[in-house]
């Protein structure tokens, strides 16, 4: 899906510093 | 499941009681010594002081201690519960709760409502919609012209500004989340289901024997 086309707030939760998974990765 | 030879093992000064920790939050007490084991990763790879820092968290998050990340700040703030500039492990226990599976959902909307509230106004003010579209633009090094990005967050705020007063309270926000389930997505964390097998080496350090 095109950024332009995103909800602002579904583009914003694309954030790499909002997916906590990496705390987990080794 | 019980172990057959517990060893007291040194602790830090901010560690909290399993049980306690495991009656305010969804994870067992197993879970939660299982969490002590990714606490001590992430609190000793740079200050060996029991606390995570905000460039320990950053170093988790990106392998870079000096990447700056708007939202990586906001989501160590909001763990910061006492404010005072370091996670210890209460926090770290009882923020990441929010993002377990079991979870209640209004505690989930409520953090991705204080994560976004940039300036702890109580609202979402298109100001700040419009720093964090940008911001989470340089961080992906996509490259929206400025209309594009205006476009983008006036779109957002006539869906969700449902009062017509330039800013997206609570109530509103809950109202967004229900029409757009996957905004919720990064609040959930699959990981956390499987929290005693991915670090298991608190089974034989553990002080907790579970009674089930």
């Amino acid at each position: 899906q095109s950024p332009a086309a995103m909800n602002a707030f579904e583009l914003i939760s694309t954030s790499q510093g909002l997916n906590l998974g990496s705390l987990f990765e080794k | 499941m019980g172990c057959c030879h517990s060893k007291k093992v040194g602790r830090t000064p901010g560690y909290e009681d399993p049980i306690t920790l495991a009656s305010e939050t969804p994870f067992t007490e197993s879970e939660v010594e299982a969490l002590y084991e990714l606490f001590k990763k992430l609190s000793s790879s740079i200050i060996n002081d029991g606390l995570i820092h905000r460039e320990e968290f950053q170093l988790a998050l990106f392998r870079n201690c000096k990447k700056q990340n708007l939202f990586a700040d906001r989501i160590f703030d909001l763990f910061d519960l006492k404010r005072n500039g370091v996670i210890d492990f209460g926090e770290f226990v009882r923020s990441l709760g929010v993002f377990h599976p079991n979870a209640p959902v209004h505690h989930k909307i409520e953090f991705a409502f204080k994560l976004y509230d940039l300036r702890q106004t109580g609202f979402i003010e298109r100001e700040e919609l419009k720093e964090m579209v940008v911001a989470l633009l340089h961080e992906s090094e996509l490259v929206l012209a400025d209309d594009v990005v205006e476009a983008i967050v006036d779109k957002t705020f006539t869906e969700a500004d449902l009062k017509g007063d330039g800013k997206i309270d609570q109530e509103e926000w809950d109202e967004l989340v229900k029409k757009y389930p996957a905004l919720l997505k990064n609040m959930t964390l699959p990981y956390l289901k499987d929290i005693t097998l991915a670090f298991p080496s608190f089974i034989l350090t553990s002080e907790v024997e579970d009674i089930e």
